[in-house]
């Protein structure tokens, strides 16, 4: 499903160079569950934004289901990224001139057989909070609004980018194991950055990355 | 230094009513380093927004430093909340086109005695991204750049929310203890949401709020 050879990103702010990806090469294949934890400013996000099409790398190549992303013009792009991946970011990117509820909606009618709206409210515990917009919800309520967007649309691969920094310990859980359990029933595979250490022993595999380069790859024998 | 007394607030978006506050009683004394738990929803951030003076409550007092905030006027309490209070909000709240830098020497322009900006830098370790804006930062590095524009205004009131939500363990641990240690030094008075449990170990009382309400509060004896 994701194929990556050599991947580098490389930001030249000023004299210096950052190299925020330095040749990540991994393969994930369909229905796998995988962690990725490291520490602040190792490159996770760099490396997700690769992977869904939203940041082109400086070098080296993304294969989605057999598709060179980079090859795409891009109109074919936007509509492969809307059909083929579910995106949580780390910072929700929510219209905030939309409810909750039309925040989900609106992602649910990019696909053809999205989730059901209501079930999806429930699944986050928000269906009382449907009608507020972000500036009226709590910073853990916006990112169950951009959890839900992601799973209505019942994705081929999400990918989540610390999907619950802003959650009690508590509300975290209920949340991967919903994650965990939704994405394993429709064979979803998934990316899911995040420093709750708990969750990954709940995955397939365990990521790890620094300075822009993943240092190890553990499989989970029995998640 | 801070008294509420029955402090309310309640939003009524459509037929709804939301008590986000429900008759809060609190007060912290001068040098307390305290803590606040509780599920995503609460009304923790509530809480912090009225007794920094972002957010007028709909009923109750809140008293800082034997000073009635809702008796300023709106240029009192912005001089006052620039002199006594330091915030680190939720969603860092950064000034998009500063650098990291400029960023933090801002808010040490509005007090008389700021804390020193390389040091602070170091504190946080930014040295190396101090040139960069917060798009060419990471998450984690964004909300360590928010920490550090506290931290140099060297306020007698630090309101922290959620200070380590985008930072990995071993990150969050370096910056919560930062935290303790530099406001222990200059006997400033803490209160920090967090659902980090690690912390609540390490302050001198821990609050739990639920629907509004604070219902426990407990002294640890041996921080
Ligand atoms: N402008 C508003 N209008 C209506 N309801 C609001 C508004 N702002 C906040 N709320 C509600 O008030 C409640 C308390 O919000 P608050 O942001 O204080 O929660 P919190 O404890 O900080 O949660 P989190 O841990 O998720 O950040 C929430 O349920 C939220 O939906
Ligand atoms: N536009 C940019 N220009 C320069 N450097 C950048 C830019 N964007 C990101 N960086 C740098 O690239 C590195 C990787 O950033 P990235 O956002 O991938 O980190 P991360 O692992 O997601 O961290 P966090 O856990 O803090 O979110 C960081 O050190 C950051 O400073
Ligand atoms: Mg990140
Ligand atoms: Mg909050």
């Amino acid at each position: 499903v994701v194929q990556l050879t050599q991947v580098s990103k490389i930001y030249s702010p000023g004299q210096a160079e950052v190299r925020a990806l330095d040749g990540v090469d991994l393969s994930i294949d369909a229905g796998q569950f995988v962690v990725l934890l490291g520490p602040s400013g190792c490159g996770k996000s760099t490396l997700l934004n690769a992977i869904g099409g939203l940041d082109s790398p400086t070098a080296g190549t993304v294969v989605i289901d057999g598709t060179d992303i980079s090859s795409l013009t891009d109109a074919q792009l936007t509509r492969f990224r809307r059909q083929k991946i579910g995106f949580i970011f780390q910072f929700f990117n929510l219209v905030q001139t939309l409810s909750a509820k039309e925040n989900i909606q609106l992602a649910g009618e990019l696909v053809d057989e999205p989730r059901s709206l209501a079930q999806v409210l429930k699944d986050v515990r928000l269906e009382d909070r449907a009608d507020h917009v972000p500036n009226q919800l709590s910073g853990g309520e916006q990112q169950r609004v951009a959890i839900a967007r992601a799973l209505i649309k019942n994705p081929p691969l999400l990918l989540c980018d610390e999907p619950t920094g802003e959650l009690d310990i508590a509300t975290g859980r209920m949340i991967l194991s919903l994650l965990r359990t939704v994405t394993r029933e429709s064979s979803q595979t998934v990316l899911l950055v995040t420093h709750n250490t708990a969750i990954a022993k709940m995955s397939d595999r365990v990521l790890f990355m620094r300075d822009g380069r993943i240092v190890e790859d553990q499989v989970n024998e029995a998640p």
